[in-house]
């Protein structure tokens, strides 16, 4: 474990207890999209499929368990709750998103690391966070306005994974044979997919002025 | 040698 990584996790962790907030205590999920938090609960499910085979550590598996919950129970909020589900953008938040869990599915049995059920989950678990992000962002130029809460949900999503190519490049120089490039380069695609977010999100917060994302 | 696969990452 290093800094990087550690910082990676807390950040992916902040992003999650910053829309469980948002969602808590607004009761509302204006904004956010339910596709994209569906996709993120395949991706947790599919990754940690060795949650109770392999044990890696207590932080390993406490952090798997919180990342597979929070995500199950953020779509059941969507999905289910009797006053938060009123506020779902319906009719904005229509990326065809099964489409990128096809199109994962096929690249995973294409390339991944040896071809094994649990490894071609976890190739595709990782082509798929990749784009998970998608109809978020789509939903945010559709709706334009952004709130705060949701903009910064958002924000630590990105920065998370930008800690872990970090992350990436301090193990390839500090461990022999590691060498990873199914994470390295679907990291660093899921990261670029954020970059005029983040462009955006620093004028606005440079400007102090709301978040606008150009139609 | 142990070969700290990336599986320990989440």
């Amino acid at each position: 474990m290093n800094v990087f990584r550690f910082a990676g996790d807390m950040t992916h962790l902040i992003s999650i207890l910053v829309l469980l907030l948002k969602i808590y205590t607004t009761k509302s999920c204006s904004g956010i999209s339910l596709k994209t938090q569906e996709l993120y609960a395949v991706v947790f499910v599919t990754r940690y499929l060795d949650l109770v085979t392999d044990f890696i550590s207590v932080y390993n598996t406490v952090m798997k368990v919180v990342f597979i919950s929070s995500s199950l129970a953020i779509v059941w909020c969507i999905r289910r709750h009797k006053v938060v589900r009123r506020s779902y953008d319906k009719e904005l938040d229509t990326f065809r998103h099964w489409l990128l869990v096809g199109a994962c599915a096929v690249l995973a049995l294409v390339v991944h690391e040896k071809f094994s059920f649990q490894e071609v989950c976890w190739a595709f678990s990782i082509y798929l966070e990749a784009v998970a992000i998608l109809p978020q962002l789509v939903l945010l130029q559709r709706s334009g306005n952004v709130d705060n809460l949701t903009g910064q949900y958002v924000f630590f999503l990105g920065a998370y994974r930008a800690f872990y190519i970090l992350n990436w490049i301090y193990r390839y120089y500090s461990e022999q044979h590691f060498t990873r490039w199914i994470s390295c380069v679907s990291g660093i695609v899921q990261t670029a997919l954020y970059a005029d977010f983040f462009y955006y999100y620093f004028i606005s917060w440079k400007n102090n002025s709301k978040l606008q994302l150009p139609a | 040698l142990l070969e700290e696969s990336i599986k320990d990452e989440l």
